[in-house]
């Protein structure tokens, strides 16, 4: 199973 | 006061058909530097990076950083009035709830004003580090836009794999399997035909084809478009404006499960 991940998981808030 | 006058407005209105099927509301972010903006789509996989820098105004003054809160879909009918060789004037003030936006044309001796309300958009800013990837592919952006619309045909993900041999874009599905490879190519006299790969390592991601294709709706902003890629990492999809600026995606990688 592929899962689309998120782009928040790899940058953070400022 | 905010007031900012760009003769090519045919530019203006290409950015904002480069991200208006991305995301709905958006702050434009304008300091006395550039105008920018920076967003994420509604599924938060994808992020959008824009920016535009003074120079490229003929008349640029921000008295101090606002952000101007839009409604992609009602700016877009806007610009649809935009005639292709108009010059664009967007006028607000410090406290503004609207945007005035002109489109004149010499030519022809018409102005067409509008006044657009604007709203309070919560913007969640998110920090990208300064990267360096291990590959970097510059390519024409019509060509990365005829190798995602194609392979939307075999499968709903995209696996993009730069190696020595060059950059591959495979998709596969219920038919079978599609690959497109990619050499360096620097033979051509026009520099924006060339593909150059710039590789340390090879890098395989697998990539939302329907992004991909969202994405490509900033090619008429730049005849090249630059990819860069790092193992588990998003990729970064960079369309430059002239010197003055760049649209950029980030798409998050599929990951196996």
């Amino acid at each position: 199973c592929v899962l689309q991940a998120k782009i928040l998981t790899y940058y953070s808030y400022w | 006061m905010f007031e900012a006058r760009l003769a090519n407005g045919n530019i203006f209105k290409m950015i904002v058909e480069s991200i208006r099927e991305l995301v709905v509301d958006v702050n434009i972010d304008c300091s006395t530097e550039e105008l920018s903006i920076q967003c994420m789509d509604s599924a938060h996989v994808a992020l959008v990076s824009m920016s535009l820098s003074q120079s490229a105004f003929d008349h640029f003054r921000c008295d101090r950083s606002l952000s101007l809160g839009l409604n992609l879909p009602n700016v877009s009918k806007i610009f649809k009035m935009m005639g292709r060789d108009d010059t664009m004037v967007l006028k607000a003030e410090d406290s503004a709830d609207k945007l005035m936006l002109m489109f004149e044309n010499d030519k022809s001796g018409t102005i067409a004003d509008f006044e657009l309300k604007l709203m309070a958009i919560e913007a969640e800013q998110l920090g990208v580090p300064d990267t360096a990837y291990k590959c970097s592919i510059s390519m024409p952006s019509s060509e990365f836009q005829r190798i995602v619309r194609d392979l939307q045909v075999m499968g709903d993900t995209c696996k993009i794999s730069c190696t020595k041999e060059g950059l591959k874009f495979s998709a596969t599905g219920q038919i079978g399997t599609g690959n497109i490879l990619m050499r360096q190519n620097v033979a051509s006299e026009k520099e924006e035909d060339h593909v150059t790969i710039d590789m340390e390592e090879p890098v395989e991601l697998n990539f939302a084809l329907r992004y991909l294709n969202f994405f490509t709706k900033a090619t008429p902003l730049s005849p090249t478009v630059i990819l860069k890629m790092s193992p588990g990492l998003p990729i970064v999809i960079e369309y430059p404006i002239e010197q003055l600026g760049h649209v950029k995606y980030y798409l998050a990688p599929k990951m196996e499960e």
